[in-house]
Formats: C-alpha cells, sequence, structure tokens
C-alpha cells in the first residue's frame, strides 16, 4: 500500500472515497451488463415466434483481489487469487460468471410444423458472481 | 482434459443434450443418453449455430412444415396469458404446466350429413402424431380445440355432443380404422362471439400418451343444436359448416433439467451449485450437526 501512496497526487484528492475506491476495487470490476438480441438477427424469426426480442445479459470485469461477501463467493476463490499472485500465475484469476439466473418462456414452430410453448431455465442471467 | 470432462461433465452435458444428429455432428462423445430422444425446441439450432465457425450466416434452421394460422392464432394469445412482453413467465399458482404442444392433424377422413332430429352432425376421423412429445414430458391435460371459421350467429346458446372414439391400426398404413374404444361427452358451449371451443380429453387420452403411443387415431362426432333442445328449433346456420377439423393440446409438465420448474422458484432461488448437482442430493439437514444421527437416520428411512 506505502509504494502505491508514493504515487499518490501531492494534493489530497477532493474525495476520498473516489481516491481510495482505485486501491481496493478494479476500475471495470465484475458486473452484470444488458445485452439484448431480436431472434430476427439469428434469421430464426421464421420458427421462434415469441418472444421478439430476450436480454440475455452477461457478466464482466475483474474480480477484487479480497471477494469476500461481496460476491457471495466462497473462501476458494481467494485462495485461487493467492496461487495466481504468489505460487503460479498460470492458474488464472477468478472468473465473473452468472451466479443467478430467470426463465424465458419461448413459443416455436417444431419441424412437424406443431406448435411448442416452452418455459426454459436459466435463460437470463440476473446476478454476478467470482469464482 | 479428463478431471475437466469429469467436473463439468453433468453440468453441461444436460446443456449439450440435442437431437442426435445434431450431438453427433459435434462431437460422438455427445451421444444422447438412452430414452432421451429428440432434443428441446431450441437445443439443436443452438448446437448448429455453435458448430458454426467464423460468421458464415446463421444458418436457417432446416424448412419447417408451416402450421394452422388459426393455430398459430391460438398459441399466440395462449403466450401473451402465460408471458410477459419480455418472455418472462408469468408466476400464477394455477399454471402449472411449462411446456404446450398443439399439433393439428396429419390426415383425416371428413363425414358429414345432417341428421334432421339430431341437428347437424359433423364427424370426422383424425390422425395425430405426437413425436415431438419427449420421455420427460408428463401430460397434464388435454383438449380437442374446435375453431369456428366463419363468425357463428350467436342468437342463443348452443348445445353441442361429442363422440369420441379411439381407433386401432388393424396394419400399419391403414387410413381410416376400426374403432377400438369411444367416450360420449355432451357438453353445453356458450357460443357467444367464441372463435375456440375446448373439449377436455385428458381421461380419455391419458392412457394412450402414458404408453408412449405416438400416433393416435381417433373419430369425433360433433352434433350441436342452437337454441333450447325442447323446441328443438333448426340450426341457422350449419354449425358444421363452421367448424373446421380440430387441434390437440397438450398441457405437459416437462420434467428436464432444461425446463423451468415453478416449484424450485416459488421454494428458493436456484443459484450456481458450489459442485454441480448430483441429481437429488439430499439437502443440507437445518438442524445441522446436533441432528445428525437422527437425521441420518431420517434419511435412510427415507431412502428405503
Amino acid at each position: 500500500r506505502d509504494e502505491n501512496l508514493k504515487e499518490a497526487p501531492a494534493t489530497p484528492p477532493s474525495n476520498l472515497s473516489e481516491y481510495f475506491k482505485q486501491f481496493l476495487f478494479p476500475q471495470n470490476e465484475c458486473e452484470l451488463h444488458n445485452f439484448r438480441l431480436s431472434f430476427s438477427q439469428l434469421k430464426w424469426d421464421k420458427w421462434i415466434i415469441a418472444p421478439h426480442r430476450y436480454s440475455p445479459q452477461y457478466c464482466k470485469g475483474d474480480c477484487p483481489r479480497a471477494v469476500g461477501h461481496r460476491y457471495g463467493s466462497p473462501v476458494h476463490t481467494m485462495v485461487q487469487n493467492i496461487i495466481y499472485e504468489k505460487l503460479d500465475p498460470s492458474v488464472g484469476k477468478p472468473s465473473c460468471v452468472p451466479a443467478e439466473y430467470s426463465p424465458l418462456s419461448v413459443l416455436t414452430i417444431e419441424p412437424d410444423g406443431s406448435i411448442v410453448y416452452k418455459e426454459y431455465e436459466d435463460m437470463i442471467a440476473t446476478k454476478c458472481t467470482c469464482r | 482434459p479428463h478431471s475437466r470432462g469429469r467436473v463439468v461433465s453433468d453440468k453441461t452435458s444436460g446443456f449439450l443434450v440435442a437431437s442426435k444428429d445434431t450431438a453427433s455432428e459435434l462431437n460422438p462423445l455427445l451421444q444422447l443418453p438412452k430414452g432421451v430422444r429428440r432434443g428441446y425446441a431450441l437445443l439443436p439450432p443452438l448446437l448448429k449455430v455453435l458448430s458454426e465457425r467464423g460468421h458464415q450466416s446463421w444458418a436457417s434452421e432446416a424448412p419447417r412444415l408451416q402450421p394452422d394460422s388459426r393455430a398459430l392464432r391460438y398459441m399466440k394469445r395462449l403466450y401473451k396469458m402465460s408471458a410477459t412482453k419480455e418472455g418472462i413467465p408469468k408466476t400464477n399458482k394455477s399454471h402449472l404446466y411449462n411446456t404446450v404442444r398443439l399439433f393439428t392433424p396429419c390426415s383425416e377422413c371428413q363425414h358429414r350429413h345432417r341428421d334432421l332430429r339430431k341437428g347437424d352432425v359433423h364427424s370426422v376421423d383424425l390422425l395425430f402424431n405426437l413425436d415431438r412429445v419427449t420421455a420427460l414430458e408428463h401430460l397434464l391435460k388435454s383438449v380437442l380445440l374446435y375453431s369456428f371459421d366463419t363468425p357463428v350467429p350467436i342468437s342463443s346458446s348452443t348445445t353441442c355432443t361429442c363422440r369420441l372414439s379411439v381407433k386401432e391400426q388393424d396394419f400399419p398404413g391403414q387410413v381410416c380404422p376400426s374403432i377400438s374404444h369411444s367416450l360420449a361427452l355432451s357438453l353445453r358451449v356458450e357460443v357467444r362471439k367464441r372463435k375456440w371451443v375446448e373439449i377436455d380429453v385428458t381421461s380419455f387420452l391419458q392412457p394412450l400418451i402414458a404408453t408412449n403411443r405416438r400416433n393416435i387415431h381417433m373419430a369425433v362426432n360433433f352434433t350441436c343444436l342452437m337454441g333450447d333442445p325442447q323446441h328443438n328449433t333448426q340450426l341457422e346456420t350449419p354449425i358444421d359448416a363452421a367448424l373446421v377439423p380440430p387441434s390437440l393440446l397438450l398441457y405437459l409438465n416437462d420434467t428436464s433439467e432444461q425446463a423451468y420448474h415453478r416449484w424450485n422458484s416459488l421454494g428458493h432461488r436456484r443459484k450456481i451449485p458450489a459442485r454441480p448437482r448430483q441429481g437429488n442430493s439430499p439437502r443440507v439437514d437445518p438442524m445441522g450437526d446436533k441432528g445428525k444421527e437422527n437425521s441420518q437416520g431420517k434419511r435412510a428411512s427415507r431412502r428405503r
């Protein structure tokens, strides 16, 4: 922490919490991002009748070194971080992945011309975690 | 690779379950486990897209038979009642199904005749092919869905009698086979600007679907009298002129991993399991250690 402080700007920053934030949490921290697609982009609107648009969302960003309760991460995540930093970088840092999902209802036309309404589990990411 | 296969496989194998042709195309290891025929509507094309490299145009699926427009209109209406605009399933308790399949008859022998005493009789032999129903989809309710082609006069209520009979094929390919067992249903239909009449045939079809019958032949006689049957008023408009061959609607509970199970979300929100879920792994005992011995005893007796 002290070598970081050497690089600290001479004049104390106006907003201390912003200042310390750069040390505690990475800039592009692991979080949920929006993504909307329409099945016509995939040329599937011929057999997927509904919904017209679908927002699967996704998780992206760096995991803080001490994740702890913030992401509901198991202790293993910090262990993996220590291994990555102290022992073997090839192990790789913990990843930012979805922790919870919500279902999606889809109306499709089957190859035999029958029509099916189906509710699929885990089709929309609603929460992220570091694992 | 071996350990990766071991840790990841049972979590993703459910996801990578696909119709036979797609799976073997992708990777011979992805053979379907026995009994799980045909993938789920979404998976085969998703896998096909994933198996294509680069930015080739997303191959649209093989041409599909186009469904009947009335059937499509009915299913879009069902979709609006069951899900939000974004496609999120609505959580109303009565809605236990997570799958609804609508089949239009693949062949029919129609007979129409007018019987002055009984009004118009609309009888039709229907063949429904239920190949798309997977082994993991359990029947909750089945309905014959009649739609009226022309606006039925709404002068008075209509009393309809429907006689159903299942036919056994004496030999493969026989178009209009003989009758094996039948059922008469009398239902009073308030046809007031209604486009659809639903006839519940669950008890009738349950034994057939439970025995995995894939081709269902049935003869349906549909007789309707307008107005009050006591005065035996004639049909103002022959109702059978308005009736088109019925579709078969199956409300199902898909018990597979990919399907959404309401009680999972009502009971507790599913999270990423710290380790892949092993089937019905026994829940952690809320009593912690002190209740270990009797909870183990309990668990053993439950398992027995």
